[in-house]
């Protein structure tokens, strides 16, 4: 049975740190 | 478009969150987000507030605008109606709720403008 990690579920919308 | 559907999305897929508990990806709630998130090293949860809801009807997508994180940027993505996003205390949430039951079998609320997203950022490297 596959096992998916958790943070594959949700986007990463921006990169790091400030603009 | 060549069109996504993950299949971790699918009811009954089993998740495993930062401290090796595994769950399934319909009994997910906030806290294994935040909590997850608080023991990774290098990951952090950023507040995604949903500005727009543009729909797409011709690709089965829809665009999607969102003010995210502390510094509030502007990001604007297409995604498909039935992709679930997960809002803070309400749980996963679509564009449109019955194709993502159909697609995937799992239980969405209908995403709305306002709506709060759990995304997800890299920690500062010091």
């Amino acid at each position: 049975v596959p096992v998916f990690p958790w943070h594959a579920l949700v986007p990463f919308l921006t990169n790091t740190g400030p603009p | 478009p060549q069109l996504h559907y993950p299949p971790h999305f699918m009811k009954g897929s089993i998740i495993q969150l930062s401290n090796g508990e595994l769950k399934r990806v319909e009994d997910l709630q906030t806290d294994d987000f935040v909590q997850s998130a608080e023991i990774s090293s290098d990951l952090k949860i950023d507040s995604s507030t949903v500005v727009k809801i543009e729909f797409n009807p011709d690709h089965s997508t829809a665009i999607l605008g969102f003010v995210v994180g502390e510094h509030k940027v502007q990001v604007t993505v297409e995604a498909t109606l039935e992709h679930p996003f997960f809002v803070f205390g309400q749980g996963w949430s679509s564009c449109e709720p019955d194709r993502s039951l159909h697609r995937y079998g799992l239980d969405c609320q209908k995403l709305s403008v306002g709506d709060v997203c759990i995304s997800l950022t890299h920690k500062d490297v010091q």
